[in-house]
């Protein structure tokens, strides 16, 4: 474990709490895109499963058990309790375009042909693009609430703390792991408009509006 | 280079 990586996981840690106290306290999950929710819930879901099976560190059960639970209790949140609030409207990003390729990728491009393997590899590449129907929904809706740009703003840097993480461990443990880190660089690379508008107009105590 | 030994990230 280093710095870089247990920022990034606190960073991403921060970023799945803060979503769900938002739609809890405000009881709304307005401008949440329940889709990219359920690709996250898909992700840890299928990149997991060797929870019970694979003891890392009670850190990493841990981390993986809040993830998990905390995953598809913003999916229930969003598809259930506050399902009054949902924005179904503006949600319309075809998440079967991405799950389908992704799939299909995982199956070609992996580093052993074995059911967990694939299965992981999946869920690497799933991450990768996960996020983009809540970027699309943004795009449509043409603005985002504040709450909801800190939650993208963490969202997206846990994984370039994690590139950090990967040239860390590349130089100091001779690790290397070219699909999650080519996956990883995809990943914040979606980000990059995002963090552009975060860091000009958030921080800057604007509203997040994109010009429509 | 080692590649992905075993899952010790999340």
């Amino acid at each position: 474990m280093n710095i870089f990586r247990l920022a990034g996981d606190l960073s991403h840690l921060a970023a799945i709490i803060v979503l769900l106290l938002k739609i809890w306290k405000t009881r709304s999950c307005a401008g949440i895109s329940g889709k990219s929710q359920i690709l996250f819930a898909l992700v840890f879901t299928t990149r997991y499963l060797d929870l019970f099976t694979n003891f890392i560190s009670p850190y990493n059960t841990v981390m993986k058990m809040i993830y998990l639970g905390c995953a598809y209790a913003t999916v229930y949140l969003i598809y259930m309790k506050f399902k009054a609030t949902y924005d179904g409207n503006h949600d319309t990003f075809r998440a079967e375009f991405l799950v389908v390729p992704v799939g299909g990728l995982a199956f070609l491009v992996n580093h052993e042909f074995s059911p967990l393997e694939i299965l992981w590899t999946f869920s690497i590449y799933l991450e990768s693009v996960a996020i983009l129907p809540q970027l699309f929904m943004i795009s449509k809706t043409g603005e985002a609430e504040t709450i909801t740009t800190h939650y993208l703003f963490a969202l997206g840097m846990y994984r370039a703390l994690y590139l950090i993480n990967w040239i860390w461990r590349y130089y100091f443990e001779n690790f290397f792991d070219l699909i999650a880190i080519v996956a990883g660089c995809v990943q914040t690379i979606l980000y990059c408009d995002f963090f552009y508008l975060y860091i000009t107009k958030v921080l800057q105590g604007k509203k997040l509006s994109l010009p429509a | 280079i080692l590649k992905r030994l075993l899952k010790d990230e999340l």
